[in-house]
């Protein structure tokens, strides 16, 4: 299963946070936790994006992608120096 | 670096530098490598108080502690966790987890950017001179996000995260990865949130030239950066058993051959593989290699290992031959053994001269560093091309900037080469790519920003391009080292910066956020595609027709449709019509327009040809109207415009291809 994941962006939309959570990592952790309970955040983003990068399989990532409040879930991409 | 700040005339009596207490003021983000903290051009003397604006930090690390940054090296960090979460943990034996840098290549790109001036540098006694930055006084904060892996978009991110919320004022960024659609390309995302920011982010195009479209880091709010020569050279002569004297390149500094002629062979003549040519590691049967010069050609592996195959196969120099892929293109290597690499012209003639003569001989004797040459700059064949894939409408590159053959810091991790087994320690290299030219106009990006604080990104942007030279003394465009023939607004963009006439343009096409989401309203962008990107909710107007010709941008790129395209016809004309906004940053004053055009299909009419501007920050409008005859796809065409007031000169590239 860990084989299977792979690094994802998830870019936050944080107009559609609940007024419910404390603040937007408590955001960031649940909207993380309905689609995997083992994933953890490897950044929090809060300056470029709202959002947070994590290890998911496809089919999390997929699910995530479909959450309220989800912008995009893109995958990492490896850049090279010129 | 050595001679580039020459070769782009500063330091002259005539240049007008920003005051160095405003220079000093300036923060460079360099996302790369890391850094090499113990060189001289990291050397503080002289400089004042970290400025007031900086948040960020000296993180600590393996071989990497708070007192590895000092007041010219403000801020070192480093981010592995997307790295790692794919790799695996970092192996330290191999690279240092921390912001040290183990490659060489961010080294560079920092003091190449705004390095101290250090006197005598050189390599091996190559490019000698005193080295510096292009803001020598500016400060730096490195952001390791580069590893042996690569350098990974989620590290990428969390870097830009810190260097806006650190302060900086420039991120510069020689790094790319594919082409994508703006809302999904992190670099994209990111520098449009600096950008937002105040924060100018100068990216390098790429080494994919000189293929057509290869250009990375393409979004307008990005400066792109290609790459071209400086007047320097280092020759290495090779003479052959005919009495033939060719010139090549190279930087080899050990024991010289001896003037005596010894074999020659063709790599490829000597190699059990199909790529034998290429020396590639194995592939040479070292008895046939043993004692004698070896022709290699370039490509696939590198170029410094190609040598060191010849060397560990016994042979004792290396005529590196460049293929139809690069030209004349000569870039020079800190070679392990005697080397020249030669251009494709003489390459094809040492060829000849192998394959005809039963027994040919050469030798090879290197000729130092050589200044002055003509003509210069070239573009390099390496330097990617345009047309821009994701928006035709937008010009790619935006400029050129040295970046061949460029001496800048290096770590103490590796040798010149990079190569494992080359056990040499130097403080300076000489390397190319756009990654070379990138800091470069990272570091002029901050003396303009030093000298007009209130500048936007935009601003800068546009003083660098729109005073950028395109053409030599003569009036020919700069050429294309790849072809030998003159290169192209697709190749150069607005052409060669020139940092001297950009801290005084005259006029400015500034852009602000807004300006850009009616640009992705005109990429028919959703508004959640909007929010991706500049984080600001906002949905396009139905009812308004906005165009991506719109873009107040520093140059024009006009995509044309065929006669079998829609609308089109044989004979059937289309019109085009582009609007821009300059903004005077200079005294009161009447531009007049001038047109030069290379395309007669294309009639370019501009309304008003007069602009009055008779206070500082002023905005006047002008529409360009262009009506284009149909040609056949894949037809491309060229064209000048400029302002000038008599002093300054506010010019514009405008490419048109027919699709």
């Amino acid at each position: 299963s860990q084989q299977t994941k792979k690094t994802f962006i998830v870019h936050m939309d944080m107009s559609k946070m609940a007024a419910t959570y404390e603040d937007h990592f408590q955001w960031y952790d649940s909207s993380l936790k309905s689609v995997s309970e083992s994933a953890d955040m490897l950044y929090a983003y809060n300056n470029i994006i709202h959002g947070f990068s994590t290890r998911l399989t496809p089919e999390e990532a997929e699910l995530l992608e479909k959450q309220p409040g989800i912008l995009s879930v893109l995958p990492e991409m490896i850049y090279k120096l010129h | 670096t050595t001679h580039s700040p020459e070769f782009l005339g500063l330091g002259k009596s005539d240049a007008v530098p920003p005051a160095s207490a405003s220079i000093s003021e300036v923060i460079v983000g360099v996302l790369d490598t890391g850094v090499w903290p113990e060189i001289k051009s990291f050397d503080d003397t002289g400089l004042g108080p970290i400025p007031s604006t900086w948040k960020g930090t000296c993180e600590v690390g393996k071989n990497f502690n708070s007192s590895s940054c000092n007041r010219k090296l403000i801020g070192a960090q480093y981010f592995s966790k997307g790295y790692e979460a794919a790799f695996g943990p970092i192996d330290e034996t191999m690279e240092s987890k921390s912001p040290r840098d183990d490659d060489g290549h961010g080294t560079h790109t920092a003091t190449t950017a705004a390095g101290s001036a250090v006197s005598g540098a050189s390599l091996f006694g190559y490019a000698l001179g005193t080295a510096r930055g292009m803001a020598t006084q500016a400060r730096v904060a490195a952001y390791k996000v580069c590893w042996l892996g690569g350098c990974f978009s989620s590290d990428i991110l969390a870097a830009m995260e810190k260097a806006v919320a650190d302060g900086v004022n420039v991120i510069s960024m020689s790094i790319g990865g594919g082409i994508s659609d703006y809302n999904r390309d992190t670099v994209a995302i990111g520098a449009f949130r600096a950008v937002a920011q105040g924060i100018l982010v100068s990216c390098s195009a790429g080494n994919g030239g000189p293929s057509a479209g290869s250009l990375t880091n393409v979004a307008p709010w990005i400066t792109t950066v290609g790459a071209g020569t400086l007047d320097r050279d280092f020759p290495a002569y090779v003479s052959l058993g005919n009495g033939k004297n060719y010139s090549g390149i190279s930087l080899y500094s050990g024991k010289p051959l001896s003037d005596s002629l010894l074999p020659l062979v063709y790599a490829g003549n000597v190699s059990n593989s199909t790529s034998g040519n290429l020396c590639m590691p194995g592939t040479l049967v070292p008895s046939q290699v043993a004692g004698k010069i070896v022709i290699c050609d370039r490509g696939l592996n590198s170029r410094v290992q190609k040598g060191m195959v010849v060397r560990d196969s016994g042979g004792l120099g290396m005529i590196l031959a460049n293929t139809e892929l690069y030209g004349e293109e000569l870039v020079a290597d800190a070679h392990l053994l005697p080397a020249s690499t030669v251009g494709q012209r003489t390459a094809d003639a040492i060829k000849n001269y192998a394959f005809s003569d039963p027994k040919p001989t050469a030798t090879i004797a290197s000729g130092g560093t050589k200044l002055g040459v003509e003509p210069s700059p070239v573009l390099a064949a390496f330097s990617s091309r345009g047309p821009n894939l994701v928006t035709p409408e937008v010009l790619k590159p935006d400029l050129i900037a040295p970046g061949v053959n460029i001496l800048a810091g290096w770590t103490g991790a590796v040798g010149p080469t990079g190569l494992t087994s080359d056990k040499r320690h130097v403080s300076f290299n000489i390397i190319s790519g756009t990654s070379m030219s990138c800091p470069h106009v990272s570091g002029l990006a901050a003396l303009i920003k030093a000298a007009h604080q209130d500048w936007s990104p935009a601003a800068i942007k546009s003083a660098l391009m729109t005073t950028a030279y395109a053409t030599y003394k003569n009036g020919e465009n700069i050429l294309d080292v790849a072809t030998g023939q003159p290169s192209t607004p697709f190749d150069f963009g607005a052409g060669h910066v020139n940092p001297v006439a950009a801290l005084d343009p005259g006029l400015v096409y500034d852009a602000s956020v807004d300006d850009y989401i009616n640009f992705f309203c005109a990429l028919n962008y959703s508004a959640s595609d909007i929010k991706q990107i500049a984080n600001k909710d906002f949905t396009c107007d139905s009812s308004k027709k906005y165009s991506l010709g719109d873009l107040n941008y520093p140059s024009f790129s006009v995509s044309l449709q065929t006669a079998s395209g829609k609308g089109g016809g044989a004979g059937v004309k289309s019109t085009v019509k582009y609007t821009r906004t300059l903004t005077n940053v200079g005294a009161p004053a009447t531009y007049k327009l001038s047109m030069t055009s290379k395309t007669p299909s294309v009639k370019i009419l501009v309304e008003p040809e007069s602009l009055s501007f008779s206070k500082e920050y002023e905005k006047k409008t002008y529409t360009v109207t262009f009506t284009a005859t149909s040609m056949p796809s894949g037809t491309n065409g060229f064209a000048h415009l400029e302002w000038s007031d008599g002093k300054h000169v506010v010019g514009s590239p405008i490419a048109f291809s027919w699709t």
